[in-house]
């Protein structure tokens, strides 16, 4: 018998220590350990990494801080798209998708495609990926539910410097970097 | 981005990412988090990784998996091995981190300047950290 154990990551290197108000860090923190309770109460038990990591994941998904599921950041056209993917290291089998703009959780359609179809369709893009989630009573929301406020100011900020130039090309500058 | 990876009870191993891609990102741009090899990787009995950070740099690296052929073929940790795939990925102008667990439950959480992270293990005490 293994110790079981989760490691989760929320992101990397998007918010300046100095920027970051103790207000913001702590609701992060909490982010962060809601997701390791969910992953902890599948792992915990007795079920399989690939459920407790899908879990996991699924819950940062839910909350609006990161940037999955709701709390995605905008495209240039100020639409949302995602992508997610999962695989188990027991059959060495993934699922993957992309080209999201309605699935609630992204990595519930990837999880469901490791489990429905691996072997032959383990990648599905766009409409027909979410079709394939829906069939399956995957929940579905319009893109207002994706987006929030902080995320827009991003994208407005990003379109400003965009105009700027010198550092057109430079989205280093702009927010989270996938 | 976020991102999981996990061992459970039967030795089994995961790894799960999800993102909404970077800000102001053309439409129809895909990045390393779906490609398997670059953003997310597993294996049983060697690593589960997922990734985070400039997407490109992870594709170009086929991050997720470099780390692993350095564990399986030069028999390296998974600090050494993941601590040395972010430094070659920085090498080449990007930045972001990784998290990476092995058969043991042995894991490094490697990260430029930063990364929201956190784990938990058989006592089921949450431990977070963000710098």
């Amino acid at each position: 018998m293994a110790k079981p154990i989760l490691v989760i990551h929320g992101g990397a290197g998007i918010i300046p220590r100095e920027s970051l108000t103790p207000e913001m860090r702590q609701k992060f923190l909490e982010g962060l350990e809601n997701a390791l309770k969910a992953g902890w109460n599948k792992l915990g038990t007795g079920c399989s990494a690939t459920d407790s990591v899908a879990a996991a994941v699924a819950c940062m998904e839910d909350s609006p801080l990161f940037n999955a599921g709701c709390g995605s950041v905008f495209t240039r056209a100020g639409s949302i798209r995602m992508e997610a993917s999962i695989m188990d290291g027991a059959t060495r089998q993934f699922g993957a998708a992309t080209q999201l703009k309605s699935t609630k959780n992204p990595i519930q359609l990837a999880q469901l495609i490791l489990e429905k179809q691996p072997n032959t369709h383990g990648f599905l893009c766009g409409e027909e990926a979410e079709e394939f989630g829906a069939l399956h009573n995957l929940p579905q929301e319009p893109q207002e539910y994706f987006k929030t406020e902080r995320r827009w100011k991003q994208h407005l900020e990003g379109l400003e410097l965009d105009k700027r130039p010198q550092v057109s090309e430079d989205f280093s500058v702009v927010g989270p970097k996938g | 981005t976020v991102g999981a990876v996990a061992l459970d009870v039967q030795g089994n191993l995961a790894a799960a990412t999800s993102t909404g891609g970077k800000t102001n990102k053309m439409s129809s741009r895909l990045g390393d988090t779906p490609l398997i090899g670059c953003g997310t990787y597993a294996e049983n009995g060697l690593v589960a990784c997922s990734g985070t950070g400039d997407g490109e740099f992870f594709i170009r690296s086929v991050a997720s998996y470099d780390i692993a052929a350095q564990m399986k073929y030069g028999g390296k940790s998974v600090q050494d091995a993941s601590k040395f795939t972010l430094k070659s990925i920085e090498d080449l102008g990007g930045s972001g981190g990784l998290i990476a667990l092995d058969s043991e439950g042995r894991f490094a959480m490697p990260n430029s300047g930063g990364m929201f992270r956190g784990w938990i293990g058989q006592d089921g005490v949450p431990h977070t950290a963000i710098f």
